[in-house]
């Protein structure tokens, strides 16, 4: 553990309470991707199956646990607690072009044929792309509420920490992973559109429009 | 597991 993983867990954590809150507090779902909500809970089950055979540490533990149930509380908020939120017309992203891809990804780039090792893959693979239904449907309707940016913010924020997480690994541990590297980069890379945006119009107060 | 492998990474 270093302060980059630490405080990228942190962000992560932060992204998923404000996600919560924002549903909650506006009693609504507008703005937020299911599509993008159902993949996070597959990248979640799919890669802490470990849960069941392999102990890290209590950390590691509560903060799976809390991944998995956490983003499982978040589809029933939108899914049944505020249903009539959520309009499904503007989550147009077909899925099955991200997970298609990912499957046969992991097939091919993974550290062993287990159940388990592909299955680890294909969450790493998936959780890279598994925003793109979310920015998607951001660039459709060309706005979003500033605490959902804020969100979003968080969430591109843990990525981001993963990376110097990684460079601070090599250096210290001579370790380095290239499936969570490579995918790492990637999905980092696909916030920086909305990061441009964040920066200078939500944090300088402005509402998030992106040009028409 | 693998010893590159992040798989004590959340």
């Amino acid at each position: 553990m270093n302060i980059f993983r630490f405080f990228g867990d942190i962000s992560h954590l932060a992204s998923i309470f404000i996600l919560i809150h924002k549903i909650h507090t506006s009693r609504s779902c507008r703005g937020i991707s299911f599509k993008t909500q159902v993949l996070y809970v597959a990248v979640f089950v799919t890669r802490y199956l470990d849960l069941l055979y392999s102990w890290v540490s209590l950390y590691n533990f509560v903060m799976k646990v809390f991944f998995i149930a956490s983003s499982c509380y978040i589809l029933y908020l939108m899914k049944v607690r505020f249903r009539p939120t959520n309009d499904p017309s503007i989550d147009t992203f077909r899925v099955e072009y991200l997970v298609g891809p990912c499957a046969v990804l992991a097939l091919i780039f993974n550290y062993g044929y287990a159940v388990t090792e592909v299955l680890w893959s294909f969450s790493i693979f998936l959780e890279s792309v598994a925003i793109l239904p979310q920015l998607f449907m951001l660039q459709r309707t060309g706005e979003a509420e500033t605490i959902t940016t804020h969100y979003l913010a968080a969430l591109g924020a843990y990525r981001t920490l993963y990376i110097p997480n990684w460079i601070y690994r090599y250096f210290s541990e001579g370790y380095v992973d290239p499936i969570a590297v490579t995918a790492g980069l990637v999905q980092t890379g696909l916030y920086l559109d909305f990061f441009y945006v964040y920066f200078t119009k939500v944090l300088q107060g402005q509402k998030f429009e992106l040009p028409a | 597991d693998s010893d590159f492998s992040a798989h004590d990474e959340l």
